[in-house]
C-alpha cells in the first residue's frame, strides 16, 4: 500500500484531562464517559493504554473552554469511582500527520517521532487509527511542530 | 453535527507488546519506532497515555503472527532505553465504532462503552480519531462484543 500523506493537522487550545487509577473493571469508562455525555461535554480524543496491577489511566481532550465543566465532572467522577486522582494540562495541542496506508507504516511514525525528537519536542501521548498518526504536546510547540513534520515528508507550505 | 454510525470494525488475531516505564523525554518514541521501522515490522494501533514521574509507557499492536519477532525488538529497545520492562499480551482484538461525526459525540463512546459493559466485557484499551472509536477487549469476546454493539446502535446484520 503506497502512503499518500495528505497533509498535516493541528488543534490548539486543549486541555487533558486524566483520571488515575481507575479499577481496571466492565462499567467504569461507561460511568465515566456517561456522566461527560449527560453533562454535554464534547471529547476530543480518548486514551486508555495498558493495565496493571488491576488499574488503568483514561485520559480526555477538551477544548480549554470546556476544561472547567470537564474537571468538576471527572473530581465527581474520581471519587464515585474511587480512582486515585484526576489531573489535568491547560496547555495541550494535537498534531498529526493524515494520509491513506498509514496504518501499516511504521517508518512514517517513526520519520513523524524522529523530526519532533530532532527538534526537541516532547511527544506527551500518542494515538493513531487508519488514516491518522497523532501525538499530543505543548501548545507553545504545536507552530515548530507542524513546520517540522511538513519539512520531513516534504509537503510544501502549511495551509 | 448529525451521528452517521456507518458500522463495526474488528480485527482479530491482535497482540499488544507494552513498553513500560520509558523515560519521558524527546527522542525515546523515535528510537523504539525506528527499530521497528528498521524490521519492516507492520504496527497496527500505538497508544500513549499520560507520564508520570518522568516515565511513560508505550503499546502497539500487531498481528499475532509477527509477535516474536517485534518483541525481540521491543525488548532490545527496553535496554537501550533503559526502560523498565516489556509486556505482551497475545490475546487481544480490536473492535470499533465509525462513523462521520463521531469525534464530538461523547455520548457515541458512552453508549459503546456501557454496551461492552452491560455484558461484562472489560476495555483494556481505548483510542479515537475523528471517526472512530476502538477499544482492545480480550479475544474470546471480539464475537459477542460485535453483536452487543450492532444492537446498542441498531445497526441490523454484522457483515
Ligand atoms: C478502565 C476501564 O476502561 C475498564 N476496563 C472498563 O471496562 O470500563
Ligand atoms: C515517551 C516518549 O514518547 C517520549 N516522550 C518521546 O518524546 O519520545
Amino acid at each position: 500500500e503506497d502512503i499518500v500523506i495528505s497533509g498535516v493537522a493541528y488543534n490548539r487550545n486543549l486541555s487533558k484531562i486524566s483520571l488515575l487509577g481507575v479499577p481496571d473493571r466492565p462499567g467504569i469508562a461507561a460511568e465515566f464517559f456517561g456522566r461527560l455525555a449527560e453533562h454535554h461535554i464534547v471529547i476530543g480524543m480518548i486514551i486508555q493504554n495498558v493495565g496493571t496491577h488491576g488499574l488503568n489511566d483514561i485520559s480526555f481532550t477538551v477544548d480549554r473552554a470546556e476544561e472547567k465543566k470537564a474537571l468538576k465532572i471527572a473530581r465527581d467522577a474520581c471519587k464515585a469511582l474511587k480512582a486515585k486522582d484526576v489531573i489535568v494540562d491547560s496547555n495541550v495541542a494535537k498534531v498529526s500527520v493524515v494520509g491513506v496506508g498509514i496504518k501499516s507504516h511504521t517508518e512514517v511514525a517513526a520519520r513523524m517521532f524522529a523530526a519532533l525528537a530532532r527538534n526537541n519536542i516532547n511527544i506527551e501521548s500518542i494515538t493513531t487509527s487508519e488514516i491518522r498518526i497523532s501525538c499530543l504536546i505543548r501548545e507553545s510547540e504545536v507552530d515548530r511542530a507542524v513546520k517540522v513534520i511538513h519539512d520531513e515528508f516534504a509537503l510544501g507550505e502549511a495551509a
